[in-house]
């Protein structure tokens, strides 16, 4: 028997908004340390790596180690008849080929359960090698996204070189060219508004701007964002799910033909 | 340019 209990069912209903442009479905490996979730895009140019810890839920049971392959579409369409403060439990039996997603309103006053079919999804997993990064860059959230969609309208690279003065985003095409430099903040009030950057050695990679608009579908998850470059290696963007767990974007460079 | 595939950087475990 499996079974989730999260107060927030708002997290989980971000969660699906942040993959469901990327992934169509994906398998949730569940046990008792929580559920992870790991697969890649249709091009395979992209990885997504979700992790939810057990202990983030306010009740969580895993007899038994279980895989559930869920179609993404239809479980948006499902948590979509939650609202933002319903309580969300997630159940599955062991070996089960449906899951039940029940939904509590504060009051107790009304109680929707939605039955989903799973699906058999023999997706491949991908070792994810430890990497010290020779850049980590974390600036706020919307600030990336607006970076994102801003610079996506140049071309369909970003350029982004990092040194220990700070980051530069870039982007070249018909139009023209744009170049967003964003320094490191010194004293900032709010830890979230502040721009840091650790370097062990400047790096400077090209990325499809497509794919890093679709990663910030997860800006709603968290005030920061963190990016993690190394040459010749995936960017890592990273965003914590409250006190719960994390999703990591891995996106592979483009390189001079 | 050319854009990789993240399966040439991480192999299947």
């Amino acid at each position: 028997m499996f079974e989730a209990r999260l107060v927030q069912s708002s997290i989980l209903k971000k969660v699906l908004e942040a993959i469901k442009d990327l992934l169509n479905e994906a398998t949730f490996d569940c046990s008792d340390s929580g559920i992870q979730l790991q697969a890649m895009d249709n091009s395979h140019v992209s990885l997504v790596s979700m992790n939810l810890r057990s202990d983030g839920f306010d009740k969580y049971r895993c007899d038994r180690n279980i895989s559930m392959g869920m179609n993404l579409g239809s479980m948006t369409k499902i948590l979509k008849c939650a609202a933002n403060e319903d309580v969300v439990t997630m159940k599955a039996q062991d070996n089960a080929d449906t899951v039940t997603f029940v939904f509590e309103s504060p009051n107790q006053e009304k109680v929707s359960d939605y039955e989903m079919k799973l699906m058999n999804l023999d997706q491949e997993h991908l070792g994810i090698p430890e990497t010290e990064y020779a850049c980590v860059v974390r600036l706020p959230a919307g600030e990336f996204a607006r970076i994102c969609r801003d610079l996506s309208q140049f071309g369909e690279s970003v350029v982004i070189s990092c040194t220990k003065e700070g980051v530069k985003f870039s982007s070249a095409g018909d139009i023209g060219s744009a170049n967003i430099k964003l320094a490191q903040t010194s004293n900032v009030d709010k830890e979230e508004l502040a721009v840091t950057v650790e370097m062990q050695e400047p790096v400077t990679l090209t990325f499809a701007s497509r794919y890093l608009n679709s990663f910030t579908k997860a800006t709603s998850l968290s005030n920061v964002v963190q990016l993690s470059m190394s040459p010749d290696v995936p960017l890592v963007v990273e965003y914590r799910i409250g006190e719960i767990g994390h999703i990591r974007y891995y996106l592979a460079p483009k390189i001079e033909d | 340019m050319y854009q990789r595939q993240i399966t040439s950087f991480f192999s299947s475990a």
